[in-house]
């Protein structure tokens, strides 16, 4: 239950990490 | 937004200070939040309240960024790092220009420490220059000593 709940909390903080690559992509 | 989280104390300021130009300069105000995102990443972004602000502040953002859409100073960091670093200078300007000729107010103190605050964000396009390292430095200190100065009823030297 641990490493499920690890692992949601790695992909949110990817999405997050990718969002915020896709805020500094110049145009 | 919600108020930050405690474990976000460091970053309190830059989000003030944003605030405080969402219509004075949104440019500034997008670049300060900026800052607080990836410092906030960096301080903590997995617990959940953490993590809750972190998605709201990267909300308002991608919305600010739409609204800014075709601004250069947002579409280039060559001409966003310029915006920032010349509003950071004209802060430091007027503050050292009052502080030499003797005069101490709020206002003043203010700019010294809203101009330091705005060299952190400039670290958002990389290495800060020596030059603006030592304003940092300077206007920080300048903004705690004169601010303790008058809070103590002494002139500041």
């Amino acid at each position: 239950m641990g490493s499920v709940g690890s692992s949601v909390a790695s992909a949110e903080q990817d999405e997050l990490s990718q969002r915020l690559s896709r805020l500094r992509d110049q145009v | 937004l919600p108020p930050a989280p405690q474990q976000f104390k460091p970053i309190q300021h830059h989000l003030r200070t944003a605030q405080e130009h969402e219509k004075r300069d949104p440019v500034v105000a997008y670049f300060c939040r900026l800052y607080a995102m990836q410092t906030g990443m960096k301080i903590d972004s997995k617990t959940p309240e953490c993590h809750k602000f972190l998605v709201k502040l990267m909300d308002q953002l991608e919305i600010m960024k739409k609204q800014l859409g075709d601004n250069e100073s947002i579409t280039q960091d060559v001409v966003g790092n310029a915006h920032v670093e010349n509003y950071a200078y004209k802060m430091f300007l007027y503050a050292d220009t009052e502080d030499r000729a003797g005069r101490f107010h709020k206002n003043m103190i203010k700019s010294f420490y809203t101009a330091s605050l705005l060299y952190d964000v400039l670290t958002v396009f990389g290495e800060l220059t020596e030059e603006n390292i030592q304003h940092r430095k300077y206007a920080k200190w300048k903004a705690a000593y004169i601010h303790n100065c008058l809070k103590n009823g002494e002139t500041p030297q």
